[in-house]
């Protein structure tokens, strides 16, 4: 639930 | 995508474009910090390698090509058109102490051990503390331009909106990214003095003067 990698944020 | 964010990015947009705004119209890029602008660059280069790997939205790559390439011409301004402008004996912060605790940290504390996940880590590291060597030569000059300083805001009020943006991905999608949190807290945080004083100063019309 939690993907804080995710890096989809500028 | 969220409102907070959306209006964030618009913040970050604007404050480049006003940076630009205020070289080209006073042709001069005097109270502006080459260390951070160099810094910026370094900030957009690490974090968006990512762009040959990985793609997000069409939005999300537009910005990121937009911000490497607005940095890079911004660093070209200062280093080559309005170069006499510059005055680096009142730019004297020393960025090895930014970039090698960055580095450590970006070391210690990151989501996966691999190049691209390091060189992330140290990109929201590094652009946390990347306004510094920018507020210690205001520190030391005691004064701003006004469209310096509405520079500088739509650049604190772009990683404060982050935090609002952040609050909300994680009641609506459970997400928390520690990292960019923490860092952006920080870098919010060093903004705090620079906005107290624009606020109650360059708002009012007042010049922005540090007291002595």
């Amino acid at each position: 639930q939690v993907s804080p990698s995710n890096h989809d944020e500028l | 995508m969220n409102f907070f964010r959306l209006l964030g990015d618009l913040s970050h947009l604007a404050s480049i474009f006003i940076l630009l705004h205020k070289i080209q119209t006073t042709r001069s890029c005097r109270g502006i910090s080459f260390k951070t602008q160099a810094l910026y660059v370094a900030v957009f280069v690490t974090r968006y390698l990512d762009l040959f790997f990985r793609y997000v939205s069409l939005y999300n790559s537009v910005m990121k090509l937009f911000f490497i390439a607005s940095s890079c011409y911004i660093l070209y301004l200062m280093k080559y058109k309005y170069r006499p402008t510059h005055d680096p004996s009142i730019d004297t912060f020393r960025i090895e102490y930014l970039l090698g605790p960055c580095f450590v940290l970006s070391l210690i504390f990151n989501y996966k051990f691999s190049f691209s996940e390091i060189l992330w880590s140290f990109s929201i590291f590094l652009e946390a503390v990347a306004i510094l060597p920018q507020l210690f030569m205001l520190q030391r000059t005691g004064e701003a331009e006004t469209i310096t300083t509405h520079y500088l805001a739509a650049l604190g009020v772009y990683r404060a909106l982050y935090i609002p943006n952040w609050i909300y991905r994680y009641f609506t999608e459970g997400l928390v990214d520690p990292i960019a949190v923490t860092a952006g807290i920080v870098q919010t945080g060093l903004y705090l003095d620079f906005f107290y004083v624009y606020f109650t100063k360059v708002l009012q019309g007042q010049k922005f003067e540090l007291p002595a």
